[in-house]
């Protein structure tokens, strides 16, 4: 399988990237 | 981004091991393509029996995978392990590749969360399947450790009953509906997830879809696995990263494309749910046994159990007198045999009799001590008469020795002297009896004369003493 390497660009992330809140 | 609960209980499920179902099959993978508020949507479900030995969590492209924030697809870590079904598992950062969660991949910790508290799956020695939410203490146990664990987003089944509203309170603090958590849970997309049924099977769910487009939301996916008769069920990855790997290779159309944006390639993944033969429990069979189609074939004939984790020497147990090893009875002092039930033959002694006694005169021991200074032990006979013999002090024995010896030489005398005093006797009684016999006899044959008894019986007449004797006048005599 030549599948090659995919572009991760169906992101389903349950937070958001740029709040990296420290855990309460 | 959520709480962390270092010790103490948290809420979730713990279904027991179900009994194991004799020559239980493999896995039963089913496909669907069903409708969801008239969307076509297409999956997989598949049914593990046994998952404590066909069920593990794999990292990305084996062990060391979490470690060294390896990304792999599916198909490359499936096809490693020898996966019969293999989807993607836990979240991952995809900047760093680093395991999100907490991860136990075949009764190794890879890594712990310290008690975040998202939606935890996992599997204990025992069999055990557990859901819901772990402190840290409840990850780490001893007790009863996990061998399999990974962690997901959202809890969407509890006990038969969807948990999703519950698990946004426990899993995020917000509370406002278009933040990303909430637009994570309703949004239509590609899912996958993991839980149990009724019977104790673990279940995989797969659907296929791409966010915002097509798919199915997490409310829809929940209602889907209840009527599958899902009991326990916690989300795990989905979008891009949901992939469904059938013997080593991709059955699903992942969502993410390919640098030729014509076509859709599989996501390098972080860890893996992977169904597979049984395995051993543990796989290595404790270092007692191999193990052949998932059944531990114990070394020896004293390994036993499942996973060959238990000496039995039989019923009789060494007869409480040995300890059971590999090699059969290793039995106490003073006895020996395979169930250490004999005692030690006379002149040996120790544990199982190997020594032998360094009693002078090769006289028995003391079979548990080896002492020679014999306490009697009430046994046979014949061990008895030995001891006799050896029980005295040794000058002692040699007194008695002289003296048997003496005794032996007098008796000897004694009984020549005996013996020709005995001749002596004989002859002159033999040589009396023949003369008597030759005087009588002299006596008793042929004519005879005899003497009136005149002075006993006083004068006779002239006529009597001329007369001879004569048979018919007995009174005569």
């Amino acid at each position: 399988f030549g599948w090659g390497a995919s572009l991760d660009d169906d992101l389903l992330l349950p937070y958001s990237r740029e709040r990296a809140r420290s855990a309460r | 981004d959520c709480a962390r609960v270092r010790v103490g209980s948290r809420e979730h499920e713990s279904w027991p091991p179900s009994p194991a179902t004799p020559g239980a099959r493999g896995p039963a993978v089913r496909t669907f393509v069903s409708h969801f508020a008239g969307r076509a949507v297409s999956g997989h479900l598949t049914r593990v029996s046994e998952p404590l030995r066909t069920f593990s969590v794999l990292e990305p492209g084996g062990p060391g995978g979490c470690a060294s924030r390896r990304r792999a697809t599916v198909e490359e870590t499936a096809r490693a392990a020898g996966c019969s079904v293999a989807q993607n598992g836990g979240f991952f950062r995809m900047d760093t590749g680093e395991c999100l969660g907490n991860v136990v991949s075949d009764g190794r910790p890879v890594s712990s969360a310290g008690g975040i508290q998202n939606a935890q799956f996992g599997i204990r020695r025992d069999g055990t399947l557990v859901t819901g939410y772990l402190s840290e203490e409840e990850v780490l146990d001893t007790e009863n450790p996990f061998v399999q664990l990974l962690s997901g987003v959202v809890w969407l089944i509890r006990n038969g009953s969807i948990y999703i509203n519950e698990s946004q309170a426990a899993e995020c603090d917000e509370t406002q509906e278009t933040g990303p958590f909430s637009k994570f849970v309703n949004v239509i997309s590609a899912r996958t997830a993991v839980g149990h049924d009724r019977k104790g099977q673990l279940v995989l769910f797969h659907a296929d879809g791409q966010t915002e487009q097509r798919g199915i939301n997490l409310q829809e996916m929940a209602e889907f696995l209840l009527k599958q008769d899902v009991v326990n069920a916690i989300n795990l990855d989905g979008g891009g990263s949901a992939t469904f790997v059938l013997n080593g290779t991709l059955a699903s159309y992942p969502s993410d494309h390919c640098k030729d944006n014509m076509w859709r390639c599989p996501r390098s993944v972080s860890t893996v749910v992977c169904v597979h033969k049984p395995h051993c429990q543990p796989p290595d069979c404790n270092g007692h046994g191999t193990c052949v189609e998932g059944r531990c074939q114990c070394m020896g004939h004293f390994w036993r159990g499942t996973g060959c984790d238990r000496l039995d020497c039989g019923p009789s147990n060494c007869s409480q007198q040995g300890l059971c090893t590999e090699t059969g009875c290793r039995c106490e002092a003073g006895w020996t045999g395979s169930n250490c039930s004999e005692e030690c033959p006379l002149g040996w002694h120790g544990p199982g009799c190997q020594s032998p006694c360094e009693c002078e005169h090769q006289c028995p021991c003391d079979p548990q001590t080896g002492n020679c200074n014999l306490t009697l032990v009430p046994t046979l006979s014949s061990i008895l008469s030995q001891v006799k013999q050896c029980v005295q002090p040794p000058q002692v024995t040699l007194k008695t020795a002289e003296l048997s010896l003496l005794t032996g030489t007098t008796w000897l005398a004694l009984t020549l002297v005996l013996v020709f005093l005995l001749l002596i006797s004989t002859v002159a009684n033999v040589s009396l009896l023949l003369s008597c016999r030759a005087e009588r006899s002299r006596h008793l044959d042929g004519s005879y004369v005899y003497h009136p008894l005149q002075e006993m019986n006083g004068e006779l007449s002239a006529a009597e003493k001329e007369q001879p004797g004569d048979a018919h006048n007995p009174f005569k005599d």
